[in-house]
């Protein structure tokens, strides 16, 4: 473990318990993308697999049980809660993101490191969490006025993976071997994703406007 | 899991 994963991990627990406070305590998924939540509920469902067969550490284990269990009540949340359920803006909405779930699954079983059932799925979690946030991006740009806590959300989720990649760099100049391309490059391409947004939100905030990203 | 494994990563 190094202080840029440790940093990485927290700021992705910072950014769930950022969507948990405002669904929970306001009862408002206004901004928020069901279909992108959806994604990351198969994300972790889809590499954490190996939960109870693959011990790693407690710390792994709690950070897991946490993140698996906040993606499925945050689905439920705002697909079962009455109140919630109001304030999703499915109108707008409505990325395919059906679409992206079986090419990456494709992808998953052409390029991965070991061809077996735990190691192709751990794959397609990683080539998945790299496109899951475009229904969510998609979705602020038809929003209008963005909530605080939604624009710290998608900042939060888009800044773990950056850390992450720093993580990846000092692994790589202090582990031998430690050599994952596939996890690189998903983790490069999925940090990218964020850069517009990441410029719109530093403008907001050094000119102190609201965030709004251009249609 | 073996060193430098990726997987003990969340």
């Amino acid at each position: 473990m190094n202080i840029f994963r440790l940093a990485g991990d927290m700021t992705h627990l910072a950014s769930v318990l950022v969507l948990l406070l405002k669904i929970h305590t306001i009862k408002s998924c206004a901004g928020i993308s069901l279909k992108t939540q959806e994604l990351y509920a198969l994300v972790f469902a889809s590499r954490y697999l190996d939960i109870f067969t693959h011990y790693v550490s407690f710390y792994n284990t709690v950070m897991k049980l946490i993140f698996l269990g906040s993606a499925f009540s945050i689905v439920w949340y705002i697909r079962r809660h009455k109140l919630v359920r109001r304030s999703y803006d499915k109108d707008h909405d409505t990325f395919r993101h059906y679409f992206i779930v079986l090419p990456c699954l494709i992808l998953a079983l052409l390029i991965h490191e070991k061809f077996t059932f735990r190691v192709v799925m751990w794959t397609f979690s990683l080539y998945l969490e790299a496109v899951a946030i475009l229904p969510q991006l998609v979705l602020l740009q038809r929003t209008r006025n963005i909530d605080n806590l939604t624009g710290q959300y998608v900042f939060l989720l888009g800044a773990y993976r950056a850390l992450y990649i720093l993580n990846w760099v000092y692994r790589y100049f202090t582990e031998p071997h430690y050599v994952h391309w596939i996890t690189w490059i998903s983790g490069l391409i999925q940090t990218l994703l964020y850069a517009d947004f990441f410029y719109y939100y530093f403008q907001s905030w050094k000119n102190n406007v609201k965030l709004e990203l251009p249609a | 899991s073996r060193a430098g494994d990726a997987k003990d990563e969340l």
